[in-house]
Protein backbone atom coordinates (compact mmCIF):
# COMPACT_ATOMS: atom_id res chain seq x y z
CA UNK A 1 0.00 0.00 0.00
CA UNK A 2 1.33 3.27 -1.03
CA UNK A 3 1.34 5.85 1.48
CA UNK A 4 -0.56 8.56 1.64
CA UNK A 5 2.28 11.01 1.58
CA UNK A 6 1.33 14.95 1.67
CA UNK A 7 0.08 16.56 -1.61
CA UNK A 8 1.84 18.91 -3.11
CA UNK A 9 -0.18 18.74 -6.41
CA UNK A 10 -3.03 21.01 -7.05
CA UNK B 1 7.54 22.35 -8.85
CA UNK B 2 8.64 21.55 -12.10
CA UNK B 3 8.41 24.00 -15.51
CA UNK B 4 5.67 21.46 -16.73
CA UNK B 5 3.34 21.42 -13.30
CA UNK B 6 3.55 25.45 -13.21
CA UNK B 7 2.69 25.77 -17.26
CA UNK B 8 0.01 23.18 -16.32
CA UNK B 9 -1.05 25.72 -13.14
CA UNK B 10 -1.11 28.72 -15.14
CA UNK B 11 -3.31 27.14 -17.96
CA UNK B 12 -5.51 26.19 -15.30
CA UNK B 13 -5.86 29.60 -13.69
CA UNK B 14 -6.02 30.77 -17.40
CA UNK B 15 -8.82 28.75 -18.61
CA UNK B 16 -10.95 30.25 -15.74
CA UNK B 17 -9.99 33.70 -15.87
CA UNK B 18 -10.86 33.48 -19.73
CA UNK B 19 -14.15 32.04 -18.34
CA UNK B 20 -15.08 34.31 -15.79
CA UNK B 21 -14.52 37.34 -18.22
CA UNK B 22 -16.43 36.00 -21.02
CA UNK B 23 -19.12 35.50 -18.84
CA UNK B 24 -19.14 38.88 -17.08
CA UNK B 25 -18.14 41.21 -20.18
CA UNK B 26 -20.51 39.44 -22.05
CA UNK B 27 -23.03 39.65 -19.10
CA UNK B 28 -24.28 36.35 -20.96
CA UNK B 29 -23.16 32.28 -20.31
CA UNK B 30 -24.89 31.09 -23.31
CA UNK B 31 -23.09 28.12 -24.49
CA UNK B 32 -21.53 27.45 -21.35
CA UNK B 33 -22.63 24.64 -19.02
CA UNK B 34 -23.43 25.23 -15.89
CA UNK B 35 -23.20 21.36 -14.96
CA UNK B 36 -19.86 21.26 -15.51
CA UNK B 37 -18.95 24.20 -13.51
CA UNK B 38 -20.94 22.63 -10.29
CA UNK B 39 -18.78 19.22 -10.82
CA UNK B 40 -15.87 21.58 -10.37
CA UNK B 41 -16.87 23.21 -7.35
CA UNK B 42 -17.42 19.75 -6.40
CA UNK B 43 -14.12 18.78 -7.51
CA UNK B 44 -12.51 21.70 -5.78
CA UNK B 45 -14.43 21.47 -2.50
CA UNK B 46 -13.35 17.69 -1.59
CA UNK B 47 -10.20 17.84 -2.92
CA UNK B 48 -9.08 21.28 -1.63
CA UNK B 49 -10.80 20.61 2.25
CA UNK B 50 -6.85 19.72 3.21
CA UNK B 51 -6.53 23.53 2.69
CA UNK B 52 -7.03 24.48 6.70
CA UNK B 53 -4.74 20.71 7.87
CA UNK B 54 -1.95 21.33 5.82
CA UNK B 55 0.20 23.96 4.62
CA UNK B 56 2.30 22.71 2.09
CA UNK B 57 3.75 26.14 0.37
CA UNK B 58 2.24 29.96 -0.47
CA UNK B 59 1.65 29.18 -3.57
CA UNK B 60 -0.54 26.30 -2.69
CA UNK B 61 -2.29 28.11 -0.82
CA UNK B 62 -3.40 30.87 -2.93
CA UNK B 63 -3.84 28.61 -5.99
CA UNK B 64 -6.23 26.35 -4.13
CA UNK B 65 -8.22 29.62 -2.34
CA UNK B 66 -8.53 30.95 -5.74
CA UNK B 67 -9.50 27.81 -7.64
CA UNK B 68 -12.14 27.27 -5.08
CA UNK B 69 -13.52 30.97 -5.29
CA UNK B 70 -13.48 31.18 -8.62
CA UNK B 71 -15.48 28.04 -9.40
CA UNK B 72 -18.39 29.19 -7.06
CA UNK B 73 -17.95 32.66 -8.49
CA UNK B 74 -18.57 31.09 -11.70
CA UNK B 75 -22.04 28.66 -10.77
CA UNK B 76 -23.14 32.40 -9.10
CA UNK B 77 -22.84 34.06 -12.17
CA UNK B 78 -24.51 31.55 -14.01
CA UNK B 79 -27.68 30.38 -11.70
CA UNK B 80 -28.48 33.62 -10.22
CA UNK B 81 -27.06 36.81 -12.01
CA UNK B 82 -27.42 36.04 -15.21
CA UNK B 83 -29.73 33.13 -14.93
CA UNK B 84 -31.47 34.51 -17.86
CA UNK B 85 -28.87 33.61 -20.55
CA UNK B 86 -28.21 30.06 -18.86
CA UNK B 87 -29.07 27.81 -21.77
CA UNK B 88 -31.22 25.24 -20.09
CA UNK B 89 -32.61 23.40 -23.31
CA UNK B 90 -29.09 22.09 -24.37
CA UNK B 91 -26.81 21.84 -20.64
CA UNK B 92 -29.50 18.47 -20.16
CA UNK B 93 -26.49 15.75 -19.08
CA UNK B 94 -27.09 14.13 -16.26
CA UNK B 95 -24.39 14.72 -14.01
CA UNK B 96 -25.35 12.18 -11.29
CA UNK B 97 -24.42 9.63 -14.08
CA UNK B 98 -20.85 11.17 -13.30
CA UNK B 99 -21.15 11.86 -9.81
CA UNK B 100 -22.17 8.00 -8.52
CA UNK B 101 -19.79 6.41 -10.34
CA UNK B 102 -16.85 8.28 -8.91
CA UNK B 103 -18.12 7.90 -5.09
CA UNK B 104 -18.05 3.97 -6.11
CA UNK B 105 -14.56 3.77 -7.90
CA UNK B 106 -13.13 6.03 -4.78
CA UNK B 107 -14.87 3.87 -2.34
CA UNK B 108 -13.25 0.60 -3.98
CA UNK B 109 -9.66 2.21 -5.27
CA UNK B 110 -7.79 4.26 -3.22
CA UNK B 111 -4.52 4.40 -1.61
CA UNK B 112 -5.59 4.61 1.99
CA UNK B 113 -9.28 4.27 3.61
CA UNK B 114 -9.77 7.77 5.26
CA UNK B 115 -12.47 10.55 4.98
CA UNK B 116 -9.74 12.82 3.68
CA UNK B 117 -7.79 10.34 1.50
CA UNK B 118 -11.84 9.12 -0.60
CA UNK B 119 -12.70 12.50 -0.92
CA UNK B 120 -9.84 13.52 -2.80
CA UNK B 121 -9.77 10.33 -4.82
CA UNK B 122 -13.54 11.00 -5.66
CA UNK B 123 -12.48 14.67 -6.63
CA UNK B 124 -9.86 13.05 -9.37
CA UNK B 125 -12.05 10.88 -10.52
CA UNK B 126 -14.88 13.36 -11.02
CA UNK B 127 -12.11 15.86 -12.33
CA UNK B 128 -11.49 13.18 -15.18
CA UNK B 129 -15.70 13.61 -16.17
CA UNK B 130 -16.52 17.08 -15.28
CA UNK B 131 -16.34 18.43 -18.45
CA UNK B 132 -18.53 15.95 -20.02
CA UNK B 133 -21.76 18.09 -19.71
CA UNK B 134 -20.09 21.26 -21.36
CA UNK B 135 -18.36 18.56 -24.72
CA UNK B 136 -21.92 17.53 -24.85
CA UNK B 137 -22.88 20.78 -24.89
CA UNK B 138 -21.03 21.77 -27.55
CA UNK B 139 -22.25 18.58 -29.77
CA UNK B 140 -25.65 19.38 -28.93
CA UNK B 141 -25.26 23.37 -30.07
CA UNK B 142 -23.21 22.00 -33.27
CA UNK B 143 -21.19 24.83 -32.16
CA UNK B 144 -19.11 27.13 -29.60
CA UNK B 145 -17.70 30.96 -29.39
CA UNK B 146 -14.30 31.08 -29.91
CA UNK B 147 -13.77 32.58 -26.48
CA UNK B 148 -15.35 29.32 -25.38
CA UNK B 149 -13.09 27.27 -27.20
CA UNK B 150 -9.93 28.87 -25.78
CA UNK B 151 -11.17 28.29 -22.53
CA UNK B 152 -11.26 24.65 -23.77
CA UNK B 153 -8.11 24.49 -24.81
CA UNK B 154 -6.57 26.11 -22.04
CA UNK B 155 -8.43 23.45 -19.68
CA UNK B 156 -7.93 20.51 -21.65
CA UNK B 157 -3.77 21.44 -21.64
CA UNK B 158 -3.86 21.51 -17.69
CA UNK B 159 -4.09 18.02 -17.43
CA UNK B 160 -2.50 17.40 -20.61
CA UNK B 161 0.70 19.49 -19.08
CA UNK B 162 0.40 17.47 -15.99
CA UNK B 163 1.20 14.33 -17.62
CA UNK B 164 4.77 15.80 -18.43
CA UNK B 165 4.79 16.78 -15.01
CA UNK B 166 4.19 12.88 -13.64
CA UNK B 167 6.59 11.97 -16.84
CA UNK B 168 9.27 14.52 -15.28
CA UNK B 169 8.40 13.25 -11.09
CA UNK B 170 8.87 9.68 -11.92
CA UNK B 171 12.20 10.31 -13.70
CA UNK B 172 13.47 12.45 -11.31
CA UNK B 173 11.61 11.96 -8.14
CA UNK B 174 10.44 7.93 -8.34
CA UNK B 175 7.29 9.80 -7.11
CA UNK B 176 4.12 8.58 -9.01
CA UNK B 177 0.47 8.54 -8.08
CA UNK B 178 -0.99 5.79 -10.34
CA UNK B 179 -4.98 7.24 -9.86
CA UNK B 180 -3.25 10.95 -10.51
CA UNK B 181 -2.19 9.58 -13.80
CA UNK B 182 -4.83 6.87 -14.75
CA UNK B 183 -7.33 9.73 -14.15
CA UNK B 184 -5.26 12.40 -15.94
CA UNK B 185 -5.13 10.41 -18.98
CA UNK B 186 -8.80 9.93 -19.28
CA UNK B 187 -9.66 13.37 -18.88
CA UNK B 188 -7.07 14.64 -21.38
CA UNK B 189 -8.23 11.81 -24.10
CA UNK B 190 -11.85 13.42 -23.79
CA UNK B 191 -10.38 16.62 -25.09
CA UNK B 192 -8.81 14.74 -28.06
CA UNK B 193 -11.62 15.07 -30.30
CA UNK B 194 -11.92 18.76 -29.12
CA UNK B 195 -8.17 19.06 -29.64
CA UNK B 196 -8.67 18.13 -33.57
CA UNK B 197 -10.97 20.75 -34.09
CA UNK B 198 -9.81 23.35 -32.23
CA UNK B 199 -6.40 23.43 -34.33
CA UNK B 200 -7.93 22.69 -37.44
CA UNK B 201 -10.29 25.23 -37.15
CA UNK B 202 -10.47 28.04 -34.28
CA UNK B 203 -6.64 28.27 -34.81
CA UNK B 204 -7.32 29.11 -38.65
CA UNK B 205 -9.97 31.79 -37.51
CA UNK B 206 -12.71 29.65 -38.67
CA UNK B 207 -15.76 29.22 -36.00
CA UNK B 208 -15.91 25.89 -33.72
CA UNK B 209 -18.73 24.00 -35.98
CA UNK B 210 -19.14 20.80 -35.35
CA UNK B 211 -20.01 18.38 -38.20
CA UNK B 212 -23.63 18.54 -37.79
Amino acid sequence: KKEAQVKDEL
Amino acid sequence: MNIFRLTGDLAHLLAIIILLLKIWKTRSCAGISGKSQILFAIVYTTRYLDLVTTYVSAYNTLMKIFFLGSSFATVYLIYVKFKATYDHNHDTFRIEFLILPAVILALLINHAFTPLEILWTFSIYLESVAILPQLFMVSKTGEAESITSHYLFALGSYRGLYILNWIYRYAMESHYDLIAIVAGIVQTVLYCDFFYLYITKVLKGKKLQLPA
